[in-house]
């Protein structure tokens, strides 16, 4: 119903506020609807890093495309908390400073929500329990080495066999 | 709910019957290009109920079957199996069965089935599953299954049981779980929530409230 | 050609003149997530000719101008020169000269201009470039240079003279650079050849023929 | 015309098969005329890296997809040099065993081309020995800084103002 898309709408702009000042370290992101006065409206974003002008977010560069991605879907987690979610490789286009952003927000949602996160990145690797290695040793089929470490810096004693 | 475990046999790169589990942190799945990480994740998404081989990459639905190496043939049948926790509701719309049945594709969710004897169509021949699962059922459990067998048909089962696809939709609604939900992100789209139309932004949202 | 020297003023973020220049090694361009890498690319894909905004990331035209910070307005004009090193057929066709003019937009190729005098048409009004432009043109060099004003006018010059997109188009035909050129790989961009259509890939192999 | 077509194809699609290999350490990489009879035929992309089926290059993981884009274009420039060229991000795909045959790669085709990259790999810019940093010391304006070092080790020695 619309006073329940409103609800919503209105929730997740606030958590979208947030979320964006966390990632960014500043500036305003925002949800806006196309047209106010028309109830089937569509949905605008805008965004403003911290210190530039607000810009259509076409004008944004490939890192911070995937900054405001990704907060908006932590502000639709916060709202209606999702039971798993499914990064693939959405660091790859984040500098090391980004990552750090990056990784500490998911730590703070796995409380609610289980992420697997397939990367490359060895920052986003030590956030992470739980670590399946998937391995090719026979040419074209998929093996798994699972590792469960504690604490991050286990992973330095990975065996050989997994590591990447 | 909350993921417990995936098992796949035969879907794409996984010949063999691998299972994941997952404990209640974040997992991080890695390894080299091309070694299956990505494949993963369309097995998460296809069990889920998505219909449309490219949102798989691939052609056509044949594509998620193990298609041989040089050292091994291809295999004639895809399964993964989703294990979900959920202590509430479902126990009582599913009962809890011990061994899987194969049943003719195409049959009522499992609950109809239960209940009334099912009109046996014309043509129906039960097919006899692959390899014996070894699914085990636990209370507080629900798995979800679904079967591709390189004729084209397809099964979906819910504990063990058969069922439609609009069943297993009808369990993640509202979850934001399900085919192309925003919560299972492809590699490299993360920027399609930005470059994609205002109006299929507002279905997220609707989606979610 | 090799390339020596990119200078832009005004193009996107980089408000003040900045210059970059090349040795025949390979160069790496870093920096922290928005800071301008990209827009360097994009500076140089349209001073090559790229007609379409959408391929440098914009709606129109006018996102190419820098469009001012907190501190900072907005600049009227954008300006990007390539300069480039051909010892070779270039002379001939483009007589070095000491000081670029501004010619009114719309006239025909510097090479026509040296010979005949052009018809005035209406409305020629000759435009004063912003800057004094501090280019200097050197044997066996060729620089290449476009502006846009916030009006939508833009001109093209080689070697300090006017000229239209089609001398410009001219003298990289056959070298694989141009708008849309293979040489060029945006960011993200790096699977669309496997991705295009069979008839775009043939278009490739035809333009390095 | 029609016979330069041809020529210009059967070389590339030799140089093509020879990226190929040295970029995936074996394997076969192909362009295929989508109708044989067809003067204007499209092309296919057939490729098969080492122990893997021959298939579909949609089935290819991004990595993958990367490195067959990559052997492509460096076969087109063995036929027709291009004077420079330009790759933003190219790396950010691929695994660290990629970084390093891509790079090698690039560095054999520095003799006869300028290359320019835009990059967030370490590994990639031992490669280069002009090193240009931009940065937004003021926020929203890009500034360049420039550092040359003709020996990669001199990278660690990059000045405090530069290090990203
Ligand atoms: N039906 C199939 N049968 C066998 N192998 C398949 C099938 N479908 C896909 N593959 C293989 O799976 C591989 C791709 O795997 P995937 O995309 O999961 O890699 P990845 O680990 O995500 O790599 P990257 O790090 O490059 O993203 C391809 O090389 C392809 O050959
Ligand atoms: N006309 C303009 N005026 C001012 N700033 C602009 C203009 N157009 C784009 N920008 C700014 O340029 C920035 C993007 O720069 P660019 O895409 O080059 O970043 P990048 O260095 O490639 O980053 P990444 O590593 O994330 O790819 C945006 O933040 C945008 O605000
Ligand atoms: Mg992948
Ligand atoms: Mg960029």
């Amino acid at each position: 119903s619309r006073r329940q898309f409103l609800e919503a709408f209105q929730a997740i702009n606030a958590n979208f506020a947030e979320t964006f000042r966390t990632l960014f370290g500043g500036g305003v992101g925002a949800m806006r609807l196309s047209d106010e006065s028309d109830p089937e409206s569509g949905i605008d974003l805008v965004a403003q890093p911290p210190g530039k002008r607000l810009q259509n977010v076409l004008l944004l560069s490939g890192g911070e495309k995937a900054l405001v991605a990704l907060a908006l879907l932590i502000a639709i987690f916060r709202y209606t908390p999702s039971p798993f979610c499914i990064l693939d490789e959405v660091d790859a286009p984040l500098d090391d400073s980004n990552v750090e952003r990056f990784t500490r927000m998911i730590r703070a949602m796995s409380q609610t929500t289980q992420f697997i996160l397939m990367t490359h990145n060895k920052r986003t690797m030590e956030i992470c329990p739980l670590m399946y290695g998937v391995t090719m040793e026979e040419p074209g089929v998929s093996k798994l080495v699972s590792v469960r470490f504690e604490t991050p810096q286990d992973a330095d004693e990975l065996p050989a066999a997994a590591s990447f | 709910f909350k993921l417990k475990r995936v098992e796949l046999i035969g879907f794409k790169s996984f010949a063999d019957r691998t299972r994941l589990e997952f404990g209640s942190g974040t997992a991080a799945v890695v390894g080299p290009n091309g070694c299956g990480k990505s494949n993963l994740g369309d097995a998460i998404n296809w069990v889920l109920g998505e219909q449309s081989p490219r949102s798989l990459r691939g052609d056509r639905m044949a594509d998620l079957i193990f298609n041989g190496t040089r050292l091994r043939p291809a295999t004639s049948m895809a399964e993964v199996s989703l294990t979900l926790l959920d202590a509430t509701a479902l126990e009582a719309k599913h009962p809890v069965r011990a061994i899987p049945i194969a049943v003719p594709a195409g049959t009522t969710s499992a609950a109809e089935s239960a209940g009334a004897a099912t009109e046996v169509e014309d043509g129906d021949v039960p097919v006899a599953p692959q390899v014996p699962s070894r699914l085990h059922f636990r209370d507080g459990e629900i798995v979800i299954t679904r079967r591709l067998f390189r004729s084209g048909e397809s099964e979906y089962l819910i504990n063990g049981d058969a069922c439609r696809l609009r069943d297993i939709q009808d369990l993640f609604m509202g979850t934001g779980l399900g085919p192309d939900s925003y919560a299972i992100i492809e590699q490299g789209r993360i920027g399609q929530i930005l470059s994609s139309k205002p109006s299929d932004r507002r279905s997220i949202i609707e989606e979610a409230a």
